[in-house]
């Protein structure tokens, strides 16, 4: 029998999240997206 | 990024912190191998070298750009960052690459649309010239791993990146596995010419049939053909779409009215791990009886002519299709692998055919799923696929639901099933990886680009009802139905809706002969709650009285806590705490005090010994002029 929609648990509740959308969706503004320079983890900073 | 500074080791010292998800150790973990497998990098535990990698769980995914010497250098796998492709893109950074679409020629591949960017996001397309970066020598790669996707940074839903070529527009952002041109830049950045786990592959396309031979000690031989009459109709490497190729192994057992063997065996293969897996594609066009095993010939320092020892038999093999095998090998010795056929008596025509060889020294998938005749499933509202019950290796009892229902992308979840040793398993079901493999069906191992996902169970997390979610499934599940009407229970599944969009399933092997194949691993990954080095509770217990200062890290050495400190270039840390520090400049300063201290003790020593041996001859020049006086006074 199959199985209710709602019994299953989605981790990423059905979008695709690349690496730069899970990092300005927290906020960061990372050189490139994920880049981290010279010990500076925000760009601005 | 060019500058050979910027380099790594090939074996890169790393730790992987406490503050890890559980499911981003087993992740971490899983992309070190893919390296192993497919370049010359390797990874250690960090031991107290200069430079190494820390990966811990920050904000978001993220890395430095090549070895910034930094001692401890930091590596991000924060929350959902605990992919493979992820992480290997991390990596990749950490080794020295930048993002594809920032290299010097970009232009004449894509087209950026900056009105469409966020507003103060434009730095993220950046572009280097080549005296900043080099892509040495390798076409612009729309498949990489470290290329943006078409949505990057946009501002509305139109993409910021335009692929002059407008086929790979939704090929560029793949997050499935390293491309082949990453492979390349990599493999040439890194001057690798070999790999610690790949031993070989073999597709017979070439008339050496990679230095495979005839065994002397059996009926027949194995036949290099491209086609038999009762099956198969082609190979499995190409499927038969280039006239003139297409060559795979064949034992042809029609004509035996006896029990017949024929041997096919490997070239000699040298082991580095003492675990190797075998995969191969197998194919019955005979009947039931036909059997395949596989031996391992051994050559021990004192066997010069190897001794075979069996390793599995296959029976039962379906009839009519390519079937997909893997055999875990433990060889610790030079070995050959040896394929043998058997062929029972019998009136039946056709025999047993074999493509598509790979063995490495890796872990073998667990299970494997095969869903055939897999298109129809595809975007059907009836598109809920069950696979069938497995177990782990710890007696939990498991099944696969693959959900392709949807028109856009395919969703893949793991459900804990009500099973036999139920009654001796712990409950709730504490820390099991589940790896679930899209396999890339590519003849060679080392150019696939598998879609993986894991999934980790949380003994502590709780489903909506206020039930542990991973409590026993005859306690939380459901009621369901195996297609031979047997009863069982279901808990709630626990995966991804996005495991891959159905255009990309499509694409490459993923679909091979209408057929689908499911890798399946679930293992126990308790071990990693606690790192550096593989923790037992007596490890964290002397750990745990112990505090390391200056980002020194805590180790059990012959059941004593010992701090490791960190070390820099020209400076490091010392004593049981690591609560000292030294530096090269300290030692000079050291050499060149006691140099000084020497040489002005020498100088006293001198200037004394002179005095006294100048006083010494003053007095007796003085005695000497006395006398002389009297003499003359004497004689005048």
């Amino acid at each position: 029998l199959p199985t209710p929609e709602d019994f299953v648990k989605d981790i990423d509740n059905g979008i695709d999240q690349d690496i730069f959308d899970i990092n300005q969706d927290l906020g960061l503004d990372l050189f490139e997206g994920d880049i981290r320079v010279d010990g500076a983890q925000d760009r601005n900073s | 990024i060019i500058g050979d500074n910027y380099r790594w080791p090939h074996t890169i010292p790393y730790v992987l912190d406490d503050t890890l998800e559980m499911n981003a150790k087993g992740v971490i973990l899983e992309a070190f191998e893919r390296y192993r497998l497919k370049t010359c990098i390797d990874f250690k535990p960090w031991a107290g070298e200069p430079n190494y990698v820390l990966v811990f769980k920050g904000s978001g995914c993220w890395s430095s750009v090549g070895n910034r010497h930094f001692g401890k250098q930091e590596l991000s796998i924060g929350t959902n960052c605990d992919r493979i492709a992820t992480v290997q893109h991390e990596f990749l950074h950490a080794l020295g690459f930048w993002h594809e679409q920032s290299r010097s020629d970009r232009d004449d591949y894509v087209m950026i649309v900056w009105d469409r960017i966020q507003s103060g996001r434009e730095h993220n397309f950046n572009m280097y010239n080549d005296t900043v970066s080099d892509s040495l020598n390798v076409p612009y790669d729309y498949t990489s791993v470290m290329h943006y996707s078409k949505t990057a940074f946009q501002n509305g839903t139109e993409p910021t990146i335009v692929t002059r070529i407008s086929d790979f527009e939704d090929v560029i952002g793949q997050r499935m596995d390293f491309s082949d041109y990453d492979l390349l830049k990599l493999n040439r950045l890194y001057n690798c010419s070999s790999s610690l786990t790949f031993m070989d592959s073999c597709n017979f396309e070439l008339e050496n049939v990679c230095g495979m031979i005839q065994s002397s000690e059996d009926d027949l031989d194995w036949q290099r053909v491209s086609q038999v009459s009762g099956g198969p109709e082609n190979d499995h490497s190409i499927m038969g779409q280039c006239k003139g190729s297409g060559f795979f192994m064949h034992f042809d057992s029609s004509s035996v009215d006896t029990e017949t063997i024929a041997r096919l065996e490997s070239r000699l293969l040298y082991p580095k791990r003492g675990f190797q897996c075998l995969e191969f594609y197998l194919y019955n066009s005979r009947n039931e009886n036909e059997q395949l095993n596989i031996y391992v010939r051994d050559y021990s320092a004192d066997d010069q002519n190897g001794s075979l020892n069996i390793v599995t038999e296959i029976k039962e093999i379906p009839i009519g299709s390519w079937q997909l095998y893997y055999v875990t090998l433990q060889a610790t010795n030079k070995f050959r692998v040896v394929f043998e056929g058997l062929s029972i008596a019998g009136a039946s025509s056709g025999g047993l055919s074999i493509d598509d060889i790979n063995l490495s020294e890796t872990r073998c998938p667990h299970h494997v799923w095969h869903i055939e005749n897999f298109t129809q499933f595809i975007g059907n509202p009836n598109g809920s696929l069950y696979s069938p019950p497995f177990y782990s290796s710890k007696g939990y009892a498991f099944q696969i639901y693959l959900d392709l229902k949807s028109l856009t992308n395919v969703g893949i979840y793991f459900h804990l099933i009500s099973g036999a040793n139920d009654d001796e398993l712990e409950w709730p079901c504490p820390w099991q990886q589940v790896t679930m493999t899209l396999l890339d069906q590519n003849p060679d191992i080392r150019q696939r680009m598998s879609n993986q996902r894991s999934v980790t169970t949380d003994p502590s997390m709780i489903d909506d009802n206020g039930n542990y979610f991973w409590d026993k499934p005859s306690k939380v599940g459901q009621v369901a139905f195996f297609p031979n009407g047997t009863q069982f229970h279901r808990s709630g599944g626990y995966g991804t809706s996005v495991f891959i969009t159905q255009e990309r399933l499509k694409s490459r092997d993923f679909m091979k002969g209408n057929d689908v194949y499911i890798l399946l691993t679930m293992e126990d990954i308790s071990h990693l709650s606690s790192t550096n080095p593989v923790p037992t509770s007596s490890v964290n217990d002397l750990c745990s009285e112990v505090t390391c200062e200056n980002d020194g890290i805590c180790t059990v050495q012959n059941d004593k806590a010992e701090c490791r400190c960190p070390a820099g270039k020209d400076w490091w840390y010392m004593g049981e705490r690591c609560e000292k520090k030294g530096s090269v400049r300290d030692t000079i300063v050291i050499a060149a005090s006691s140099i000084a201290a020497v040489f002005g003790l020498m100088l006293i020593v001198t200037l004394v010994s002179v005095y006294c041996v100048r006083r010494k001859y003053r007095k007796k020049t003085s005695s000497n002029t006395v006398k002389t006086s009297m003499e003359n006074s004497y004689a005048f």
